[in-house]
């Protein structure tokens, strides 16, 4: 048994939660702010047996990696006669940690 | 030392922090929610001494266990002529994770 | 690489996360409640290498640790003629676990 720590941002949480359910993984689901930014983020707990911990970060990978976004920023309406052209960002990513589990009991 | 997290539900929640106060256990709580229901739960973080262990599983086993409850159900007013009798429901649960500790330090 | 969770009074927290930054480590933060007095307070998990794990504990011991503080005491202004002297109280402090972490990974 694995306790598996998973940060994502906000706005991936619910399809990631989403993800989880389908395929059969237990999660608990905190609402936390990151250091830096100040910004509400989401972390997951994960209990899950040690053949089965695979899963969970595939699960993760495909559906909170940082990835790249093309946004139409509204910055470049603001210039003489702009045109609102594409601009790419980095969104998502995730951090994660897997953490050794001596005992776990249900009642 | 090890880092007990148990994740109860909500309506349990009061109680067990009660029962750990009364065995001397010291405990911080979470508001967490559930991956599948969506609901808020409660989820509690315990140092603890080895020695100890057995003491917290006692407590939480004795407030959080799963159990039937008889209620009476609404949906059984609305029979024709249907009286109000009781219904047996599964409430309650607890699931418990043991984790090891490397260091424990108060400042 | 290890997992540091470091549950401080609210007063001292976002001092402590400036500290953080200020200092290079990357924390995740949580609102919690203690067992005993109810009280709303602020756990940090900080996923941090091994080498580093003293620099985290010097900064929550500078920002967090348990100390004395002369505060003007309400209480005395209400004895006859009492005058507003100060008086000597015990605030902060920092309970502190340091996991095991078996693997660590961004995505
Ligand atoms: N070792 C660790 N232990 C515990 N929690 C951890 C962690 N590493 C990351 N996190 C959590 O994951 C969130 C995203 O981190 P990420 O490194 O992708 O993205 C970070 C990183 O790209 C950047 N960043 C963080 N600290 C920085 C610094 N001192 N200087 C420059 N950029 C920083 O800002 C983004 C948001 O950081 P924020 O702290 O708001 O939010 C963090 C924090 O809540
Ligand atoms: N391995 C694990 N790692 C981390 N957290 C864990 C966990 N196992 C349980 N939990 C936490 O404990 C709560 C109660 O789980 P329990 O298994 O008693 O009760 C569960 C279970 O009886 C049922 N359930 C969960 N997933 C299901 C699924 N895929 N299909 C059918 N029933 C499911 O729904 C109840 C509520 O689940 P919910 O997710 O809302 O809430 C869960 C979740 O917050
Ligand atoms: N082993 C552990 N596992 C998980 N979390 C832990 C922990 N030890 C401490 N904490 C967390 O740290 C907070 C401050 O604990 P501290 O021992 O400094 O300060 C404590 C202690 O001085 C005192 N206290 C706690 N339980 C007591 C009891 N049964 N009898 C008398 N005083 C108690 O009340 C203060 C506030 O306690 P509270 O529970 O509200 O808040 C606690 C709790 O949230």
């Amino acid at each position: 048994m694995k306790m598996i720590v998973a940060i994502v941002q906000a706005k991936d949480s619910s399809r990631l939660r989403k993800a989880f359910t389908a395929a059969s993984i237990q999660v608990t689901q905190l609402s936390t702010t990151g250091g830096f930014l100040r910004e509400g983020n989401a972390t997951f707990l994960i209990g899950i047996q040690d053949d089965r911990v695979q899963d969970v970060l595939n699960v993760i990978k495909k559906n909170a990696k940082s990835r790249e976004q093309y946004i139409t920023s509204q910055m470049h309406m603001d210039v003489e006669g702009g045109s609102a052209f594409p601009v790419n960002v980095k969104v998502g990513g995730a951090t994660v940690f897997v953490l050794p589990v001596d005992d776990f009991i249900k009642f």
